[in-house]
């Protein structure tokens, strides 16, 4: 996968 | 999304509160402004990234709904005139702004960042806002204990703008096991947890009138 961070949270 | 939707229900729970009963008592308008401002920074990448549409809704849903409580609050005949200034007191400025703001400057620039672009000024507000959101419920918290008997649909909301940060919590840990490529990032699992730890005197006294089912009022 992508590198996700919590940025793509609420 | 159990978390939004206890954010989500929270901000319902609250504007039925102000609408219906058409007043503002024991209700912290400064931890509003606060929260208007947690949105604001946070959400800058509104404009710049789409997520989903989902994400995209929510985050104009809370600026709007936030935006609506502040308005209500502040200039909203008659809820305004029932807003009771005095016992709201916490000096948001200079206690949770100023502090968060400088933290999130240190943050920024610990971990590297500079201050030449928009994309750099975006991240250290979405910092800022993560700092931020950990302590914008302590005006409420105190307005609460000047007024001791709380009401329930206050109670209510209360109880669930802690939960929804609670289940963010459970989502850090799931997407941290089982999402390939997930990054830590523990600014945002500091405040999370100091969040809400700021609610668990609330919850438990919330919990024990609910099993009582009776008045809810916190100790002196």
């Amino acid at each position: 996968g992508k590198d996700q961070d919590a940025k793509d949270e609420l | 999304l159990c978390g939004d939707m206890c954010h989500v229900f929270s901000i319902i729970v609250l504007l039925l509160r102000l609408r219906v009963a058409r007043n503002a008592q024991g209700i912290s308008l400064r931890t509003h402004e606060l929260f208007l401002l947690v949105f604001l920074t946070r959400y800058t990448d509104l404009f710049t990234t789409f997520y989903s549409l989902y994400n995209s809704v929510m985050k104009v849903l809370y600026i709007a709904s936030t935006s609506s409580i502040v308005y209500a609050i502040r200039l909203q005949e008659p809820i305004c005139s029932t807003y009771d200034r005095a016992q709201d007191t916490f000096r948001h400025w200079a206690f949770a702004v100023a502090p968060c703001a400088v933290l999130a400057l240190l943050t920024h620039l610990i971990s590297g960042g500079s201050l030449f672009s928009f994309v750099d000024i975006q991240e250290m507000l979405w910092t800022f806002s993560i700092y931020l959101e950990s302590i914008a419920i302590l005006p409420q918290l105190i307005v609460l204990q000047r007024f001791r008997e709380v009401e329930n649909l206050t109670g209510n909301y209360i109880f669930f703008m802690g939960s929804y940060r609670a289940l963010y919590i459970v989502n850090w840990i799931f997407r941290a096991y089982y999402e390939p490529g997930y990054r830590h990032h523990y600014v945002v699992y500091f405040c999370g947890v100091l969040q809400t730890l700021l609610y668990a005197d609330f919850f438990y006294y919330y919990l024990m009138s609910k099993r009582r089912g009776g008045k809810f009022s916190l100790p002196t």
